[in-house]
């Protein structure tokens, strides 16, 4: 899902 | 963290510097899109919603605060000082913000991972930030003769989006499950719009003359 691993870039 | 984000960071950060620096120093914002400027406010407004809900980490809170207060502070700066407005090419940057906004809304709507409020935003912001820069490079284009800061503005803000992919690839081969097609689609998009662009800077940094792209 997209709230795991990209979500902590900006 | 590895390193190709954090110098991607760091370029960023230092896109947001540059541009302030010529703004705040210099009182000029000639050279500079307006168009561009609105539409990144746009794109950190609507990807950091969750920026009171979700807690990352101290460096992601704050460097998300920068983005936010940096890109409204620039619009604020290019719509209302009454120095700097002054400056500002009005009749170059003729870009419709419309054009852009609409279709990537759109499509955000029938691709995302998820079909929730949140995001369909934060997908938005992440379509909107490839096709961002184009009111900028049409502005280029349209005044050929880019002074030194505006060059390197949009030099960083390219080298920001390359070293972006570099940490992708890394992360892909260190981290399971690590595959984000639609950051990585819209993040190389965003990336090849910066190519001819960076073709002309090297040429001229090579060559040692003023940058100057062609008609």
């Amino acid at each position: 899902s997209a709230s795991t691993g990209v979500k902590d870039e900006l | 963290m590895n390193i190709f984000r954090l110098a991607g960071d760091m370029t960023h950060l230092m896109s947001v510097i540059v541009l302030l620096l010529k703004i705040h120093t210099i009182k000029s914002c000639a050279g500079i899109s307006l168009k561009t400027q609105e539409l990144y406010a746009l794109v950190f407004a609507t990807r950091y919603l969750d920026i009171f809900t979700d807690f990352i980490s101290l460096y992601n809170t704050i460097m998300k605060l920068i983005f936010l207060a940096s890109s409204f502070s620039i619009v604020w700066y290019m719509r209302q000082h009454k120095i700097v407005r002054r400056s500002y090419d009005k009749d170059q940057d003729t870009f419709r913000h419309l054009f852009l906004i609409l279709p990537c809304l759109l499509l955000a709507l029938f691709i995302n991972e998820k079909f929730t409020f949140k995001e369909v935003m934060w997908t938005f912001s992440l379509f909107l930030e490839a096709v961002a820069i184009l009111p900028q490079l049409v502005l280029l284009q349209r005044t050929r003769n880019i002074d030194n800061l505006t060059g390197q503005y949009v030099f960083l803000l390219g080298a920001y989006r390359a070293l972006y992919i570099l940490n992708w690839i890394y992360r892909y081969f260190t981290e399971p499950h690590y595959v984000h097609w639609i950051t990585w689609i819209s993040g190389l998009v965003q990336t090849l719009l910066y190519a001819d662009f960076f073709y002309y800077y090297f040429n001229s940094w090579k060559n040692n003359v003023k940058l100057q792209l062609p008609a």
